[in-house]
């Protein structure tokens, strides 16, 4: 859905 | 003393998302959970756009409280513990990947919808992490389209220590009245593909760039002797 927070959390996580 | 904070973002005032951050862990998580069945000592509701200012440190929690852009119900001495916290978590982080998609989400908006968006994100990573891609100067220009629009404009670009130096971000949304001005840096090579297209070829292990080309499926101009180097992106 295009949110920024989920895509941070996705980036954090790797 | 352990918190567990609820944050409820939103996407233009409507919810689209739930987090959670427990210290209850150690070090402190971020968790994307619809609940929790413990209690929450303050709950957050901001916007997705403020929010990832608030995890970067370019607002601060009282400021985004003071100014309206964040309610909280509950503990409101908790803010100055979660500013210190997402800080250790996040703001510590000091690699190149990091710092990339820092500037896109601080200074760029994700077109919603769009694979190429999340791609791209994963491409930063991985490009962040090869050496000497390109040669200082070649920068890449991708323009991805949907049905034969362009939606947004990605260019890269290494520098003369051979690592990524510079990746800049555009999209349609957020230009002016839905006309797109080509982002204004000298490049080698500019890739027009479909968000589909692009998506496939980072997804698909039997379509590359070579056979799109070759298909038309994608337009490039420039120095084709650089497609081989653009494979590795994939």
């Amino acid at each position: 859905d295009g949110l920024k927070c989920d895509v941070l959390f996705d980036v954090m996580r790797s | 003393s352990a918190f567990i904070v609820q944050v409820n973002v939103l996407k233009d005032k409507t919810h689209a998302a739930t987090w959670f951050l427990n210290t209850r862990i150690p070090g402190g998580r971020f968790e994307r959970m619809d609940s929790i069945d413990q209690k929450v000592d303050a709950t957050l509701t901001i916007e997705d756009e403020d929010y990832v200012l608030l995890l970067f440190g370019k607002i601060s929690p009282q400021f985004a409280f003071l100014k309206g852009r964040m309610k909280i119900k509950g503990d409101v001495l908790l803010l100055q513990k979660l500013n210190r916290l997402v800080g250790k978590i996040l703001r510590t982080r000091e690699d190149l990947d990091l710092i990339f998609v820092r500037d896109i989400l601080v200074n760029s908006k994700i077109q919603s919808g769009l694979q190429s968006e999340i791609v791209f994100i994963e491409i930063i990573q991985r490009l962040a992490r090869m050496q000497n891609l390109l040669p200082s100067g070649d920068n890449i220009r991708f323009n991805i389209v949907v049905n034969g629009q362009q939606e947004t404009e990605w260019v890269i670009g290494y520098n003369e220590a051979g690592n990524l130096s510079m990746v800049k971000h555009q999209c349609r949304m957020e230009s002016n009245e839905g006309k797109m001005t080509p982002i204004q840096v000298p490049t080698k090579l500019d890739i027009i593909i479909d968000d589909n297209d692009f998506t496939s070829l980072f997804y698909n292990t039997n379509f590359n760039l070579q056979n799109a080309i070759d298909s038309n499926r994608v337009q490039v101009t420039g120095d084709l002797t650089l497609v081989p180097k653009i494979e590795l992106l994939f």
